[in-house]
């Protein structure tokens, strides 16, 4: 089964 | 201070309708390209940009850089109150605690006033590099809606792959399976009805269907919607306006 990945492992903060 | 008027209230009316079951409170920032809006979900797996461009308001004023920080069910409360067709007058100070909402009808004979109260937000916002996407599928946002619906019944995920075949979204569940593969068919004479494909290369990711169908609340924005995918990449999902966007990045599921 798949794991929901997140979006802080791709955009970095700002 | 901030003065922006829009001559149809329907337009913020369909961004916050298409945004305000992901996210609850955000900063509407605004400046002087107008108005604009990032925010991810609790879950930190999806994340909304939007921009209202100064070009889509009938008259637009914003001296310094305002942020609004406004809680989007509190918002709706108060944009149930205006009509569609209600010419629409945003007005903020500088330092504002309230945001100021003035709905006209366009007979002219009828004022509306509400205030909004604002909070403070401290939201960090992300930044999203460019990115030279594998495949870019543009479509009705009509037929997209219907297919991310339909596979919803029947799993939690869906899987997306783009080939020079097309694009195939399939899924499987409990009680069987499911796929609809789009072919490009472009429609020379109503563009927003064809189906556009453009592939650099194949891609294969898998996705939760629940935020898809979350996104799909946008439809009504545009009669097209263009998506946006690369290997082990965010997937973007745009909503284009006349005078402005609003995008939904979603983080793909990963491992086996």
């Amino acid at each position: 089964k798949r794991a929901q990945g997140t979006l802080t492992s791709y955009f970095g903060s700002r | 201070m901030l003065e922006a008027r829009l001559e149809q209230s329907s337009v913020l009316k369909k961004v916050v309708d298409a945004i305000k079951d992901l996210v609850q409170d955000c900063n509407f920032d605004c400046n002087d390209s107008g108005i604009q809006l990032q925010a991810m979900d609790n879950s930190h797996v999806a994340l909304v940009a939007m921009h209202l461009k100064t070009e889509g308001f009938a008259l637009y004023r914003c001296d310094r850089n305002i942020a609004l920080g406004i809680n989007l069910v509190s918002l709706q409360k108060v944009l149930r109150a205006a009509q569609n067709e209600d010419v629409m007058t945003l007005k903020a100070e500088d330092s504002p605690d309230a945001l100021s909402l003035v709905f006209e009808n366009s007979e002219n004979d009828r004022i509306s006033e509400y205030d909004l109260k604002l909070m403070d937000i401290d939201q960090e916002h992300l930044g999203i590099p460019e990115t030279e996407y594998g495949a870019t599928v543009k479509m009705p946002s009509a037929e997209f809606q219907r297919i991310c619906r339909d596979l919803s019944l029947l799993s939690e995920s869906v899987a997306i792959e783009a080939t020079k075949e097309g694009i195939k979204f399939s899924c499987t569940g409990d009680i069987g399976k499911g796929a609809v593969t789009l072919r490009q068919n472009p429609n020379v004479e109503k563009p927003e009805l064809g189906t556009t494909i453009e592939l650099q290369e194949p891609v294969a990711l898998t996705f939760s269907l629940k935020y898809l169908v979350n996104f799909c609340k946008a439809s009504g924005l545009s009669n097209t919607v263009t998506i946006s995918l690369s290997n082990e990449v965010p997937l973007l999902i745009e909503y284009e306006m006349e005078h402005g966007y609003v995008r939904f990045y979603l983080a793909p599921k990963i491992g086996d």
